[in-house]
């Protein structure tokens, strides 16, 4: 069935996105077939794989309402085999919405499963149409990032390689553990992604290397290395993979994309 | 008066922390009477400023709440005329609390003229003990920033030269049209600072074109470069300007002290 992974990290600015958008590219490129959900009211993941606002009618804060199912707000991007549901600033009222209703921590997990029985009824694959479902989280451990990792089998977290980025990790991985022990008992976190990796800087590879003297095998070999050519790919609305492959920061992300199914194969 | 301002953008990891810590220290170097107010769960100003997790006994969730007043949370920093009031994780656990609080989005507030009452009446100075207040704001538009917002004269927006920063400007904007709206009519950009320049990525340039043609004089002369020097500074507990004073960043932000304190005194 399908994969589903959480990126997710309250610390801002250390690369959800662009590791929700690169990894998906690179994942959809070896033929996996790929489902991003931009859970942001930013929404950066929906800007960087080109949907433009005024095409966002169905998203990702209408399923969370059950306003529509999944397969309804699903749309294609220019990147065969990825496809997406976006978001607007509609999804900042959704945690005070929802602060009332029944399941609000599963309303992205009932929808998700769901979508697979119909899919499953149809006749069609057993996961669906797809075999990873990544989850773009926003900065904080709010509402939506609860309900993705309770919809979640995993978290893959992207570490920016700086200080204030380090002293958030332990409240993190806390917070998986409380949605493990309660809301989710097959959650584990997947992986951990270093980011922004600027090897003129001594702090990076201290970074680096107390994450993995914490973390050890969950730590990925993978590391990416700061990129100006992945910060340009956004305004062109192509992913990082797409607008130059050959750029270190493209080829450090298809790299992370086969440890990735090393890894899920291991499972 | 106490002069408060907001350092909030929703994007995440655009230096509002940096900002608070450092533009916070050079106010006080030049012998205003500061107080950061740290708003957001990570804690990032509080231990940027060397106030130990375990040293956070009395913080501005317990302030929100109404569990103590202003004064009696505030503790002193290294730096010479500036003070904090630090904040731990029960901070995100504040918005879920306070929804169906009576005057939820002045609950900060009411707790600033309350302490700034109470100074006066003893006799202290018009505006208390502080000339400056600032209110470092979590990577989001909920209930804490909207607190912050309402609580302030103006905000202060550390814009990182990235397209995704600049994505969420208007939005950013549209909010603090309606806090001004509905909440806090005196509310105003007090100015918008670029963060993170890079002078060797078109990128930087670009950005920073796009905001002075959209936004004017409201965005600062000073620029803040990129420079590792900053992001070294906070796993000393130090602000960079006390931690190397003559590094590029440093130099940044007591010049960008100096040219608020212009701003100020034309109001
Ligand atoms: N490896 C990299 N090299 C250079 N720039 C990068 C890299 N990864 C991300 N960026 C840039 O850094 C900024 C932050 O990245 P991104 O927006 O993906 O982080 P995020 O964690 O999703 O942020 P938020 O917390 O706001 O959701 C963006 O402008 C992005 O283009
Ligand atoms: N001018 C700069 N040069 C280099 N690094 C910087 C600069 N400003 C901030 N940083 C680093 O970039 C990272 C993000 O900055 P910071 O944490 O201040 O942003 P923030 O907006 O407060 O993030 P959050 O959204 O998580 O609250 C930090 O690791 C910080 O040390
Ligand atoms: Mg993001
Ligand atoms: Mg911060």
């Amino acid at each position: 069935g399908a994969r589903v992974l959480a990126v997710a990290n309250q610390k801002g600015g250390v690369g959800k996105t662009t590791t929700a958008i690169n990894l998906g590219t690179a994942l959809a490129a070896v033929g996996e077939r790929v489902l991003i959900l931009d859970l942001d009211a930013q929404g950066n993941a929906s800007t960087g794989l080109g949907i433009l606002r005024q095409a966002r009618t169905l998203t990702t804060y209408d399923v969370l309402i059950g306003r529509c199912g999944i397969e309804e707000a699903i749309q294609s991007t220019a990147i065969p085999g990825l496809s997406i549901i976006p978001s607007t600033v509609d999804l900042s009222g959704a945690e005070m919405e929802l602060v009332g209703a029944p399941r609000r921590s599963f309303k992205l997990r009932d929808a998700l499963s769901a979508f697979l029985a119909r899919g499953r009824a149809k006749g069609g694959a057993e996961g669906g149409p797809y075999s990873y479902v990544l989850i773009d989280c926003p900065p904080s451990l709010n509402l939506l990032t609860i309900n993705a990792m309770t919809a979640s089998h995993g978290v893959i977290v992207p570490l920016q390689c700086e200080f204030f980025a380090l002293e958030g990790l332990s409240q993190l991985i806390r917070t998986i553990d409380l949605v493990k022990g309660s809301l989710n008992p097959g959650l584990e976190i997947q992986g951990v992604v270093l980011t922004m990796y600027d090897r003129r800087n001594n702090l990076s590879d201290q970074v680096a290397n107390d994450v993995r003297a914490y973390l050890g095998d969950k730590v990925y070999q993978t590391v990416i290395p700061r990129n100006v050519r992945i910060s340009e790919a956004p305004s062109h609305g192509l992913p990082a993979i797409v607008y130059d492959h050959r750029c270190a920061g493209s080829q450090a992300y298809i790299k992370l994309a086969s440890e990735l199914i090393q890894r899920e194969r291991g499972i």
